[in-house]
């Protein structure tokens, strides 16, 4: 049977909300030489049943989905990262020296169920 | 309150104990720059890439510093050797790098700066040794040791650069014998005693100008596993 489509309005998805700090509201653009800032987006957003067959959602959010809309006891999937990236940080420490350093997986380039 | 949390856990993630607060910007060389820029460029056009090699660079490492020279310049007490130019000690302090990491490059950068001397003037040579000791009895004059380069100042020379690496690993096994190197320039083929006033000026003129640092790069096995390992 077909399961009734919540009419749930689409900025409730879950999607990636894009945020950026400025590293100058923080006081840091006196260490950090590059970048200015840092894009601290995040994922938020429901899981219903009709967004797991389209989103590049997983099988286990689909069956999760499905048990939801079941049981509601069971928790909706949840909506997090599926696709990251790097950044690199180069800045100055107390004792003057330059680094350059690379951080693997600090920026949420898209989001799923 | 909060936020001072975020900010000490954000720091620890960077590797910092505290938030740094520098007193001026040290100059930053047009490599690291570029690495920076190289890797931006890929993560904005979500190109994938192993962040545990300096490609620019040909090494392995997840971690770049450019350390300044902390030494001081050296004036013996004795009549100056009249071939001697210049004595200094260069000192890099290497307690940044903590003890998980792999030193996989150490890089001695030094800048003679621009138009030094003049190329008419006399030919000038460049030696680095070991500090064997860093004092003798009161005089606060390192002995140098063994001597590990020995090479005449091409014209114009730009930035020489030397590869420090086995030594910074023994400085890094055991931070005690960091002493220190022993820079001295010297003035080839010096023709007997009497003061040379261009070759006073073009001494002057490099203690003046002398910029050293020290590039490490570093690898955080936690972060970078093995490259030859193939996944299974």
């Amino acid at each position: 049977a077909v399961l009734p489509a919540p009419n749930v309005s689409c900025k409730n998805l879950c999607h990636r909300h894009q945020l950026f700090i400025n590293f100058r509201d923080l006081g840091w653009h006196k260490w950090i030489i590059a970048p200015k800032g840092f894009m601290a987006n995040y994922c938020h957003g429901d899981c219903p049943f009709s967004l797991t067959t389209s989103l590049n959602s997983s099988n286990y959010a689909f069956m999760q989905a499905l048990m939801h809309a079941v049981d509601p006891a069971i928790p909706q999937a949840v909506c997090i990262p599926t696709k990251l990236s790097p950044i690199s940080m180069l800045y100055q420490d107390n004792d003057d020296n330059v680094i350059l350093r690379h951080y693997d997986d600090m920026v949420v380039d898209e989001c799923g169920c | 309150q909060t936020l001072q949390f975020q900010e000490r856990d954000f720091l620890q993630l960077l590797g910092l104990d505290k938030v740094p607060s520098p007193q001026k910007f040290q100059p930053v060389p047009h490599i690291l720059k570029k690495i920076f820029h190289n890797q931006e460029a890929a993560a904005t056009i979500g190109v994938s890439q192993d962040l545990c090699n300096i490609k620019e660079l040909g090494v392995r490492g997840n971690a770049l510093r450019l350390l300044p020279d902390q030494g001081f310049f050296l004036y013996s007490k004795k009549i100056p050797q009249a071939s001697s130019c210049l004595q200094k000690l260069l000192y890099f302090n290497l307690s940044a790098v903590k003890d998980k990491e792999q030193l996989t490059m150490a890089q001695l950068g030094l800048d003679l700066g621009p138009n030094t001397y003049y190329h008419l003037g006399p030919e000038l040579e460049l030696a680095l040794s070991l500090v064997q000791e860093p004092h003798v009895g009161d005089q606060a004059i390192p002995k140098p040791g063994k001597v590990f380069v020995l090479q005449s100042v091409p014209w114009p020379q730009g930035i020489l650069h030397f590869n420090l690496l086995d030594v910074a690993k023994d400085w890094n096994n055991n931070l005690q014998k960091n002493v220190g190197l022993f820079l001295e320039i010297l003035v080839k083929g010096h023709r007997g005693p009497g003061v040379n006033y261009q070759l006073e000026d073009t001494c002057a003129r490099l203690r003046c100008s002398l910029h050293a640092s020290l590039m490490v790069v570093t690898l955080d096995p936690e972060q970078c596993h093995h490259s030859s390992r193939k996944k299974r």
